[in-house]
């Protein structure tokens, strides 16, 4: 069966095949707007599929990806109903509509492909890659501690079996390289933002070191007020801060990265934590959980809009 | 599949420093096979810990025994997977 994007329950978990499949119509239905992009193939063979929003050629670029970890199942579940809500309110909303007139969005749901495959079939808690480490019976490397951003340092472990392992290598992950090439290779990304569940943080560069980000300002003003936005739906209360400071050190994650790479708008997000669930966070509250997630987002990125540099 | 029958996730809230490196300890207490979603850092950040079925006892001794204040959030993790999943079945039907 086909599913159309009218069909699909936003509230509701999904497999890869369904939520690639339903990018498939999404495309299908806003053929002006939305494409479906393969940027490379997980280590497992499987392909990574960007959704880019885009109305005009050779424009400064926005990226979110979502679901790296594969067990935070409402990060990729937010990914498909933010997909949604992008070209659904394009041309009916003011701001998104100016927003998408000069700018493109790449919105990555599932940045770990096997990793969620596996977390459907064997292991509903697992975290990492599933890439084999030689000389070791452990599997996959975490891949928020595989970029090059003080690579190896502290927050990452060197043990294969770790759920913080950092891997053999800045990259090594074909996952992370996919995403690392794309963003290289396109050369006007301004925002970089990351998606995980779940703690309800809203986080900003760096996490490899404890020292402020020249941008620490701008940054964690922007935080707050996009924090401020998501609490205004249903009373949500997130922390801000810079990785280190409101974590913990943590080498190799993703917006450091980015933020390294010249992309100054480079922030990450924890979604909700009921103090209930977990990991577990039940498919009812997907749809809350993305609607005030979606006001934060929309801030930092009308703030992008507004900030050029 | 993995099952996770008995195990259950236990969230802590640390009030001191102290009882932050009493936790960061349990961490590298490999025989009890913990798995830390949320880890010791501050006061001000609850810890939430899987523990399996096997090392309840145990980790729950440790706990009263250093006053570190605890409660259940998921009193059986495979109860709550199989609910997930029942519920995955029920909408793909």
């Amino acid at each position: 069966l086909e599913l159309s994007t009218r069909s699909i329950n936003f509230a509701a978990y999904h497999t890869l095949d369904t939520i690639y499949s339903w990018m498939d119509s999404l495309v299908a239905q806003h053929p002006g707007l939305v494409t479906k992009e393969e940027v490379g193939r997980s280590y497992e063979g499987r392909p990574m599929y960007v959704l880019k929003f885009s109305t005009g050629s050779d424009r400064p670029a926005i990226w979110i990806d979502t679901g790296i970890h594969a067990r935070e199942w409402v990060s990729q579940a937010t990914g498909v109903w933010t997909a949604n809500k992008i070209a659904t309110d394009y041309g009916s909303d003011a701001s998104l509509t100016s927003l998408l007139n000069s700018m493109d969005l790449y919105l990555l749901i599932v940045a770990n492909p096997d990793g969620y495959v596996y977390t459907h079939t064997r292991d509903r808690m697992w975290r990492k890659t599933r890439s084999v480490n030689p000389g070791s019976a452990c599997r996959g490397v975490d891949p928020n501690r595989n970029w090059d951003a003080g690579f190896g340092g502290p927050g990452a472990s060197t043990n294969p079996c770790s759920d913080s392992y950092h891997g053999p290598a800045a990259h090594s992950e074909v996952e992370v390289k996919n995403v690392v090439d794309l963003i290289t290779s396109h050369g006007n990304f301004k925002s970089f933002i990351s998606v995980h569940a779940y703690s309800q943080l809203l986080m900003y560069p760096y996490g490899y070191s404890c020292s402020h980000v020249p941008d620490q300002p701008e940054l964690d003003s922007v935080g707050r007020a996009a924090a401020q936005k998501l609490a205004s739906l249903y009373g949500t209360s997130y922390r801000v801060g810079n990785i280190c400071n409101i974590i913990y050190p943590a080498s190799g994650g993703s917006i450091d990265w980015s933020y390294d790479a010249g992309i100054k708008y480079s922030f990450a997000l924890e979604l909700r934590d009921t103090g209930r669930y977990g990991f577990l966070l039940p498919a009812s509250q997907i749809v809350p959980t993305a609607s005030e997630t979606w006001l934060a987002l929309k801030h930092i990125m009308e703030h992008v809009r507004d900030h050029p540099y | 599949q993995r099952l996770f029958v008995g195990d259950q996730v236990i969230r802590i809230n640390a009030e001191s420093e102290e009882q932050i490196q009493l936790l960061q300890a349990l961490e590298t207490q490999e025989e009890w096979e913990l798995e830390f979603w949320r880890r010791p850092v501050s006061t001000g950040l609850p810890v939430d810990v899987r523990v399996p079925r096997g090392s309840l006892e145990p980790v729950r001794s440790y706990l009263l025994a250093h006053d570190l204040p605890f409660s259940v959030l998921i009193s059986n993790l495979q109860e709550l997977l199989n609910e997930e999943k029942a519920e995955m079945e029920r909408n793909q039907k």
